[in-house]
């Protein structure tokens, strides 16, 4: 069938990291190493992620899906999204 | 519009800057220009004047600097950040840094100068970013081919910095919302099996995998297809779609404009040249017959014959009576359904069914999918509805009907 190409991808190990990053970077998500190791069921970068997500108008799942990782991946302004 | 926290702005509205260094990848000229203009598009909507300084310390100092570049937030290398600003203040306060690791240009090709200072200064002038993606203050790098503040952008730097001084306020685009009720379109088509509408510089599209309507720039797809189209058609055994704007229209085949284009309609199509441009076109699967709307006619064009049907233009209100003198847009879904748009700004609630696009549940299926013989087609204008009947070629008794009462939900 024909159809747009729509950006799928399984989230991988540099995916988490692009997450990490992206969240402290731009959303104040404070990069200490234990919190590294909570992520994949802490809260904060799940609340981060969801602050991301509502800002640029995406799905609000606090989850990294393909849409959210595709945002992440685009080149953009370095000033943070939300306020330090 | 978002203000950057603690509300900070300069005291003096008229400011200096400085290029303090300038990047390989451009002229001097060039580069001079590009920050020019970008300080243009901020002073001619806000008191706020501007003069290059060549030595000394400006309020906004502007370098192009690479990596760590002691300043706390050091660059990241090729793409991702692409370079940042301080917010209004003494010393680094209001300074701009492009990230030498980017490929910097004054054309299409990433990353475009002009586009990534004209956001920056908005930070440099106390403006924080903004979640319209239609603003030069949204954080992510767009590029559709012009460079222009939103109205969003210029509220923003108005609640800072007041009014401009010319006896008339200028304005911005727009961001259509998507669920505005007073929203029109320019065009609308089918694109492989999903439906697109089309507004100034922006596409909207709903799919049954992103249950929101996702909205985004035209360019996104198409970067060579300009702003404003005006009609657009899915010639759909070519997988073709063609893009109208004044006498010009342009074929694509997904993301890429054929060669060629874009081409006049008046050789392609036969239009004569009192046809400035098209309103809607649709173009039907079965029979291969486009409908092209202009002004209160219609024409219809054998796409197989690839020439126009004889007997045409016709009034619209012949072919299709009660849709009525113009039509914004119009496309077809689900075999030989023709939906019709139409709208006038300011008319409240019409479009109300339309951005369900699931059809309505009280459309009776059988109806719309039993073939030939039952071929029913809906029109929606504005808060009716007319079911014209194909086999009779007329207008069912008892229409129009008010489409809430029927469509309710």
């Amino acid at each position: 069938s024909h159809s747009f190409p729509t950006a799928t991808s399984e989230t991988q190990e540099q995916d988490v990291e692009t997450v990490q990053k992206y969240l402290e970077n731009y959303y104040n998500l404070k990069s200490d190493a234990k919190q590294v190791e909570r992520q994949r069921n802490s809260d904060p970068v799940v609340e981060k992620l969801k602050q991301m997500q509502k800002f640029f108008g995406l799905k609000v799942t606090g989850k990294p899906d393909a849409e959210t990782l595709n945002v992440m991946k685009q080149p953009r302004c370095g000033v943070p999204d939300m306020a330090q | 519009f978002v203000l950057t926290q603690g509300n900070p702005q300069w005291e003096d509205t008229h400011l200096t800057y400085r290029i303090e260094n300038y990047t390989p990848d451009l002229s001097r000229a060039a580069v001079d220009h590009a920050i020019e203009k970008a300080f243009q598009l901020w002073s001619s909507i806000s008191p706020l004047t501007f003069t290059k300084v060549s030595e000394g310390q400006a309020d906004i100092m502007i370098s192009f600097v690479r990596g760590d570049h002691h300043d706390n937030s050091p660059f990241d290398g090729p793409g991702g950040n692409l370079a940042h600003a301080f917010q209004p203040g003494p010393r680094i306060g209001g300074d701009v840094h492009f990230d030498e690791d980017e490929r910097w240009t004054n054309n299409f090709r990433d990353y475009n100068l002009y586009r990534v200072a004209a956001h920056e200064l908005g930070h440099s002038l106390g403006l924080a970013h903004s979640t319209d993606i239609g603003a030069l203050m949204y954080p992510n790098y767009i590029f559709s081919g012009d460079v222009q503040l939103s109205q969003d952008d210029i509220s923003g730097i108005q609640a800072i910095y007041g009014p401009s001084q010319n006896p008339t306020q200028p304005t911005g685009p727009q961001t259509p919302q998507v669920c505005d009720s007073k929203l029109t379109f320019d065009a609308i088509t089918t694109v492989r099996g999903e439906v697109m509408f089309f507004k100034d510089r922006f596409y909207m599209r709903t799919n049954p995998f992103y249950p929101e309507a996702e909205l985004n720039f035209i360019s996104l797809f198409w970067p060579h297809l300009p702003n404003g189209l005006q009609a657009a058609y899915e010639v759909a055994d070519r997988d073709e779609v063609r893009f109208f704007k004044g006498n010009k229209y342009w074929a694509v085949k997904g993301q890429n404009v054929l060669y060629g284009y874009p081409k006049d309609i008046y050789r392609s199509f036969g239009f004569p040249r009192t046809v400035k441009n098209i309103d809607a076109a649709v173009s039907d699967e079965d029979t291969g017959k486009t409908y092209f709307f202009v002004a209160n006619k219609c024409w219809r064009y054998d796409e197989y014959k690839q020439s126009m049907d004889a007997g045409y233009p016709k009034m619209i209100a012949e072919d299709f009576p009660g849709i009525g003198n113009k039509v914004d847009a119009v496309f077809q879904k689900d075999g030989n359904k023709f939906w019709a748009v139409r709208g006038i700004e300011g008319q409240a609630g019409y479009l109300r069914g339309i951005h369900t696009l699931g059809f309505p549940p009280t459309i009776r299926e059988t109806e719309a999918v039993s073939g030939k013989e039952k071929k029913k087609t809906y029109f929606f204008v504005e808060d009716k509805y007319w079911r014209f009947d194909e086999n009779s070629q007329s207008m069912e008794q008892g229409f129009p009907r008010i489409i809430a009462d029927d469509f309710s939900g």
